[in-house]
């Protein structure tokens, strides 16, 4: 792992006092390549090493620790703090319903997820409506229905011969009228260079408000994690990602690229196709995981 | 690559940096630059583009290697195993490959054997009906290895030419889904004479490195004779089937190119090559 590969470049390093620009650039050349195999994108790895290089050369090496673990130390912070805090709160519009959309591409894990996060605000008291927004994939809204008839929660749907700016709409007066406190809208997946699509989903933004855009992404998402998530972040604004599918044992560097790309927080993590498997974003293990 | 037009360091570093956000993986990038220094010092190239072109061939050899055809053809039952990770497109390829196979004269026939995931069999059948394909279902959360059985014996009987297996997504790393698919297999070894002629690993083109490591689990439990890449009509240039073609020894055979029932082409080692680099 890296930490080993750290220790073997320094163990003939004698002696403490400062860390060397020789020594750190030694140890970056390991952490550039595991970031690089954990599918971190290429540019924010080059920002990334330049940052934590910057910190560490001519750093002094704490007394309790060998430059090993001095430079393991800084990078495994630097990386935290990249990865945000854990913020897994999902906004409450002022006045009922707050509405929730989930965006993103095609088998990302939206519908499995659109559910798991109406399960976990009913746990918290809230009363939640699904919307079958995807009027697309075969049978898209019947696994939406068969998902909320497992859990119990209602799900809204106009079948898919109506527009999904209508369906949306359609649900949120329907959450108003009939005492509903959240609605989550989930859409078909789409390609961020789809025009079209993605103008549906700015149409859907104007008319229905949502307190939350969450951009659902796949773990397993190599370097084109950064132009996905920008051009999302750049026609709609997301608020949010929901990480899925870390129930395997991809490095998940997408989530790096993703957050230092949009500078929205990772609320949640999908960790198994279960509707119980949804749990908080932990940064530090998530950067542990990336390096590792 | 850049508007350099002479070679030096900066130049090589380009071209591992175009590979690498291609995903194709640091090892595979290294060594095929230095197959590019290697030849440019041969071949005594002085240009960007002759760089360029040089990657392009060294690329497209790499990729040509195996069979890329399907192995099917008439008079014997071809089992087509599909297999592969959560929501890559295997419900859909098969949707594609099914209606491709029917309109070069083949008699199709699918089995619906995810038995798990919400809808699934709703989804096969929707696409069926469009490819106008005989299904074989039983009904959610039934065995799926009961669904296989069952459409291998209706399959034989009405003289089908290919059968295609639908099977539930699972992370390569869950051992009790991993066993399920090789119980699959046994069965299809079992009951089709010499087994399945494809067991197709259905590749997502937005996947990174991790795909390295469904290739080789995948390829552990069933054997995958070939690779049908998906969503390639996005940004991602799937690179990653380098290292798998390199380490695996794994042919792609059809890129998925879209949602409709004919985004499905033959894969072409020197188009890969070009699209890869631009
Ligand atoms: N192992 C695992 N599988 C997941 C997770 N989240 C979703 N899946 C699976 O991934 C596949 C795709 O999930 P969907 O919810 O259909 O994805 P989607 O984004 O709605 O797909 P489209 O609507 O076609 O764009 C299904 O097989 C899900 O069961 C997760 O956290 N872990
Ligand atoms: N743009 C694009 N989308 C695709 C392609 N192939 C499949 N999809 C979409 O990807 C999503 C998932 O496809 P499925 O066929 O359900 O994937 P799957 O592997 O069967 O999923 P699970 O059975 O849940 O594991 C759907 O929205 C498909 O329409 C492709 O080549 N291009
Ligand atoms: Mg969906
Ligand atoms: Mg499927």
């Amino acid at each position: 792992n890296i930490s080993e590969k750290i220790q073997a470049i320094f163990k003939n390093l004698r002696g403490k006092g400062k860390l060397t620009e020789k020594d750190v650039q030694a140890a970056m050349r390991e952490v550039r390549l595991a970031l690089l195999e954990a599918d971190v994108s290429y540019k924010v790895v080059k920002e990334f090493i330049n940052k934590v290089t910057e910190r560490a050369v001519g750093s002094e090496v704490l007394e309790s620790l060998t430059p090993a673990q001095q430079v393991i130390k800084i990078v495994h912070e630097e990386l935290t703090q990249l990865m945000g805090g854990t913020q897994s709160k999902i906004s409450l519009a002022a006045k009922p319903p707050t509405v929730v959309m989930m965006v993103g591409l095609q088998g990302s894990g939206k519908t499995t997820s659109s559910a798991k996060l109406a399960r976990h605000m009913k746990k918290q008291g809230k009363s939640p409506l699904l919307a079958a927004c995807d009027v697309y994939r075969p049978a898209a809204i019947k696994q939406l229905q068969v998902l909320g008839e497992q859990l119990d929660i209602p799900v809204f749907s106009l079948g898919d011969k109506q527009s999904p700016v209508d369906i949306a709409r359609g649900a949120r007066a329907h959450a108003e009228k009939n005492g509903f406190d959240l609605v989550i809208l989930d859409t078909a997946g789409r390609l961020h260079i789809d025009e079209e699509l993605m103008e549906e989903l700015a149409q859907i933004k104007q008319q229905c408000h949502p307190q939350e855009i969450l951009l659902v992404v796949d773990a397993m998402t190599g370097q084109d994690a950064v132009n996905v998530a920008e051009k999302f972040n750049q026609t709609l604004g997301l608020d949010g990602v929901i990480l899925t599918k870390l129930d395997g044992d991809t490095r998940g560097g997408a989530a790096l690229s993703v957050k230092a790309v949009t500078g929205q927080p990772i609320k949640f993590t999908g960790m198994g196709e279960k509707l119980d498997a949804l749990e908080p974003f932990y940064p530090d293990r998530m950067a542990s995981r990336i390096l590792g | 690559v850049s508007g350099k037009t002479q070679i030096d360091e900066e130049l090589f570093e380009e071209l591992e940096e175009t590979l690498i956000t291609a995903d194709v993986g640091v090892e595979t990038s290294v060594q095929l630059v230095d197959k590019v220094r290697e030849r440019t010092k041969k071949e005594k190239l002085s240009s960007a583009e002759e760089l360029q072109e040089v990657l392009k061939e060294e690329i497209a050899l790499l990729l040509s290697e195996g069979n890329h055809q399907l192995d099917v053809a008439k008079g014997r039952l071809n089992v087509i195993l599909v297999v592969g990770v959560n929501g890559v497109g295997k419900t859909t390829t098969i949707g594609k490959l099914g209606y491709s196979l029917k309109q070069q004269g083949y008699k199709v026939m699918v089995a619906a054997a995810d038995t798990f995931r919400a809808a699934a069999i709703e989804q096969l059948q929707t696409w069926c009906q469009r490819g106008g394909l005989e299904l074989i279902h039983h009904h959610e959360g039934a065995d799926p290895a009961a669904v296989v059985y069952d459409a291998l014996q209706a399959a034989q009987s009405r003289k089908v030419d290919v059968l295609l297996i639908d099977t539930a997504g699972r992370l390569q790393t869950k051992t009790n889904l991993m066993e399920e698919l090789k119980k699959i297999r046994r069965i299809i070894d079992r009951e089709s004479g010499d087994g399945p002629r494809e067991v197709l690993l259905v590749l997502d083109a937005t996947t990174g490195q991790n795909a390295l490591s469904q290739a080789r689990l995948f390829s552990e439990a069933t054997g995958v004779t070939g690779v049908i890449l998906t969503k390639t009509d996005g940004t991602a240039k799937g690179g990653v089937i380098l290292g798998i073609q390199n380490e695996y020894k794994l042919p792609v055979k059809y890129l998925g190119f879209g949602e409709t029932i004919d985004s499905l082409r033959e894969f072409i080692p020197e188009e890969f090559s070009a699209s890869l680099l631009t």
